[in-house]
């Protein structure tokens, strides 16, 4: 475990808490993307599926139940919820999902690190579609224009979780002798890349302070 | 045994 980990998973359960913060407490899903809630939660269920078997640590097992139980609980909230359903935006959340997941799944399939073995092969779709699935958020804030403080801490919390992945990565790289994971090297340069253009306009409009709404152009 | 240990991170 190094800082750049550590801190990487600290913005990610700060996310969650974020998000859940509007949609739970705040009662309110405006500006939020169902599509990117629903992939994360099928990136989290597909990933952490080795919760039966795999023990790697205390922290890893209790992080894995936490971002599964999170992620699910946002779905269930967006679906189900009344106040939730009434500011989901459906018409503008509208981002073609099927076009990310399935070169994902057939990615998964075709490149991953053993191909003999299907947990593998699932493990490589999660670590794909984790990269693509903030598209559909991204999407919907660009149709907004204008991103709501909240979510906009969210979005940025978000991003910078795989950001401090990358630092994390590159230390592990130097320090650890046969240390490699192509994959998910790959899969976290493109994740991080979508968001320059987020972290681009958040920058600008939080250096006037921390409660100006972004503006997207 | 390798492919487990390598997936350490979340």
């Amino acid at each position: 475990m190094n800082i750049f980990r550590f801190l990487g998973d600290m913005s990610h359960i700060l996310s969650f808490l974020l998000l859940l913060h509007k949609i739970v407490g705040g009662k309110s899903a405006a500006g939020i993307s169902l599509r990117t809630a629903e992939m994360y939660a099928i990136v989290f269920c597909t990933r952490y599926i080795d919760l039966l078997w795999n023990f790697a640590s205390l922290y890893n097992y209790l992080l894995k139940l936490l971002f599964i139980g999170a992620s699910l609980t946002i779905v269930y909230f967006m679906r189900y919820g009344p106040s939730q359903k009434a500011t989901y935006n459906a018409d503008e959340d509208a981002f073609p999902v099927q076009y990310l997941i399935a070169p994902c799944a057939v990615l998964g399939v075709l490149i991953n690190q053993d191909h003999s073995s299907p947990f593998e092969m699932v493990w490589a779709f999660s670590i794909y579609l984790e990269a693509v699935a903030i598209l559909p958020q991204l999407f919907l804030l660009q149709k907004q224009g204008e991103v709501e403080n909240l979510t906009s801490h969210y979005v940025f919390a978000l991003g910078a979780y795989r950001a401090l992945y990358l630092l994390n990565w590159m230390f592990r790289f130097m320090t650890e002798p046969d240390y490699q994971q192509r994959i998910v090297w790959l899969s976290g340069l493109v994740q991080t890349a979508l968001y320059c253009d987020f972290f681009y306009h958040y920058y600008q409009s939080k250096k006037g302070g921390l409660n100006k709404s972004v503006k997207l152009p | 045994v390798l492919a487990d240990v390598k997936k350490d991170e979340l």
